[in-house]
């Protein structure tokens, strides 16, 4: 891992004084490499090691540690300050019910997802509907009904559409059924569907959800960072969930997620199981990524 | 991109930035630009000019080195298995290749082997319909192995020329999901002699370096004789089937681009590099 390579790298160190440009040079290539091969985007990385570069310079070298553990401390101090503080509460809405929309791309784990946070919330003595406002993909409505069925939770759903309207009505549902929190599961999209977008924020106007999550795969590659900047730019997003991280993929696309939206990981999707759910730990995903 | 530049270090820099961002990984991306670098000095280019078209050569031979047309069985039915990781774009793709062989007017039938997700077999069962082929399933947490078994008995009986196998999405990392899938390999073998002729591991065209980790795992299960690579229409470039050329000698055969049955096209090299650098 990045721990073996900058030991071997500074393996001739004479161990005074200050960090050096050239260790500094020679430790931050080592760790761009290891960046880039975590899936981290490339601008991300370049603004990453410049950040930490800088930090370095200069530095003095702990009598106690090597100069190879000093350039991973500074490293790692600086990712964990770009993942941000750990926020996962959920700010409830005080009057009426709680929103929460979640979208993303295509295969993510939006459905599964909805599920998954409506198990979540169940656990906090909280009453969530589910709405299938995904009437394209075949059998998506099917797949939360029957995800709903498991929970023996509330699913909203019409046979029509569009979804906008979907997504209005299940409102008046939510209220009749006393659900405090309404699950907003939309069909996969890609971000440069201007259409399928328009949808998104045709929702958003008609029914203001309190909360927008992107669903992202924590195995998406240079692309995170384009698709994720693209749907915080069009609608309000406030929070990301990162899915599938029972994998063994690093997850550089959570820091260029983070770094390109600002929002917060709130929760991590660790498993096909409803309970497969967890609050996100930023700190643990800054070592993970690192390698 | 390139006009008015000498080839300096700046322009290698800039090329291995796009290199990069196509997710071709770094290993990939440097035994490029040092090849690169190698024909410069044996005076292989001159001009700025020439190096993207020097580029685009060499991926577009080493890409064209393995075959991207399809394994057809001497007998039908010609059996394809389809594998890969939760949510890559497998049941869809096996809904366009079952429309591309139903324009080609022959006999198709599906195996709804993922009996494990919620709906995934009514999901098949829409796309059959949709599409007018037929299905062969089990009740939902029906044994993969006997719906498999099943639909290859079927597909001996009703005489088709194609039998496309789902299966549910697995992370390769659980190695109870990957013995099933080699069960399921196993179980076709041993049903239809030489299935499955086409064993397809779907790659989401978003997913990065871990696509070639998948790529090894699948194929140490099941060997993999080609790639789905699936979403292309979205901007990810899917560089990454090269790093997977390069080190496992796996070709791509279909490209996906859309949610519907005709979105998909047959592997095209030259199109696909330029597209890398478009
Ligand atoms: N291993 C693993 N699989 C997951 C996780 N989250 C979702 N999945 C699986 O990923 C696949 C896709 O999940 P879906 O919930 O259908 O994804 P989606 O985003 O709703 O898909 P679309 O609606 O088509 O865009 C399914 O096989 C899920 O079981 C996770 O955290 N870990
Ligand atoms: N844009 C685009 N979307 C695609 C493509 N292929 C599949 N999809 C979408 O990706 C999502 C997941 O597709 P599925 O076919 O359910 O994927 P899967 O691999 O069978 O999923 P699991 O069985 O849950 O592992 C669906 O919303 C599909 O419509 C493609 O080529 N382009
Ligand atoms: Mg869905
Ligand atoms: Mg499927």
């Amino acid at each position: 891992g990045i721990s073996e390579n900058l030991q071997n790298i500074f393996r001739k160190f004479s161990g005074r004084g200050h960090l050096t440009e050239k260790n500094i040079r020679d430790g931050m290539r080592e760790v761009r490499m290891a960046l880039l091969q975590a899936d981290v985007n490339f601008k991300v990385v370049k603004s990453f090691i410049d950040r930490v570069t800088e930090k370095s310079v200069g530095q003095d070298v702990i009598k106690s540690i090597t100069p190879a553990q000093q350039i991973i401390k500074i490293v790692q101090d600086e990712m964990i300050t770009l993942m941000g503080q750990s926020d996962t509460g959920i700010d409830f809405s005080s009057s009426g019910p709680t929103i929460i929309m979640l979208i993303g791309l295509q295969g993510s784990g939006k459905t599964t997802t909805c599920a998954k946070l409506a198990k979540y919330l169940t656990k906090k003595s909280h009453h969530p509907l589910l709405v299938a406002a995904d009437i394209q993909r075949p059998a998506a409505v099917e797949q939360l009904k029957i995800l709903g069925k498991q929970l023996d939770l509330p699913v909203y759903s019409e046979a029509l559409g569009p979804p906008p309207r979907i997504c209005a009505q299940s409102l008046k549902f939510a209220a009749e059924k006393n659900c405090d929190v309404i699950i907003l599961d939309t069909a996969g999209r890609l971000h440069i569907d201007q259409e399928l977008m328009n949808e998104l924020k045709e929702i958003n106007q008609k029914v203001k959800p309190h909360h927008i999550w992107l669903v992202a795969d924590a195995m998406t590659g240079q692309d995170a960072v384009k698709s994720a900047a693209e749907f915080d730019t069009q609608l309000p997003l406030n929070g990301v969930i990162l899915t599938k991280l029972d994998g063994d993929s690093r997850g550089g696309a959570a820091l260029s997620i983070k770094a390109v939206t600002g929002k917060p990981i709130k929760f991590a999707g660790i498993g096909e199981k409803v309970t497969d759910f967890e609050e996100f730990h930023p700190d643990r995903m800054a070592s993970r990524i690192l390698g | 991109l390139l006009k008015g530049k000498k080839i300096d270090e700046d322009l290698l820099n800039q090329l291995e930035e796009i290199l990069i961002s196509a997710d071709m990984g770094v290993e990939t991306s440097l035994k490029i630009i040092e090849d690169l670098k190698s024909a410069y000095k044996e005076g292989k280019l001159t001009g700025v000019e020439q190096v993207i078209d020097y580029l685009k050569l060499e991926l577009k031979t080493s890409l064209k080195e393995t075959k991207s047309a399809l394994n057809l069985s001497t007998t039908p039915p010609t059996v394809i298995l389809i594998a890969g990781v939760n949510g890559t774009g497998k049941t869809t793709s096996i809904a366009k290749l079952a429309y591309l062989f139903q324009q080609e007017k022959k006999k198709v039938l599906l195996a709804a082997s993922d009996t494990f997700r919620a709906a995934a077999i009514d999901q098949l069962a829409v796309w059959s319909d949709r599409i007018g082929v037929e299905i062969v399933r089990h009740q939902p947490g029906a044994d993969p192995g006997a719906v498999a078994f099943d639909a290859a008995e079927a597909a001996l009986a009703r005489q088709v020329d194609y039998l496309i196998v789902d299966t549910a999405g697995r992370l390769h990392t659980k190695t109870n999901l990957m013995k099933e899938l080699t069960k399921i390999k196993n179980v076709l073998a041993k049903k239809i002699p030489g299935a499955p002729h086409e064993t397809l591991l779907v790659l989401d065209a978003t997913t990065g370096q871990n696509a070639i980790i998948q790529a090894k795992q699948f194929n140490e299960a099941v060997p993999v004789t080609g790639l789905f690579l699936a979403k292309l229409d979205g901007t990810a470039k899917g560089g990454i089937i090269v790093a997977i050329k390069n080190q496992l000698n796996i070709p791509v055969k279909f490209i996906g681009l859309g949610e519907k049955s005709d979105d998909l096209e047959p592997f095209d090299a030259d199109k696909f590099v330029d597209a890398l650098f478009a």
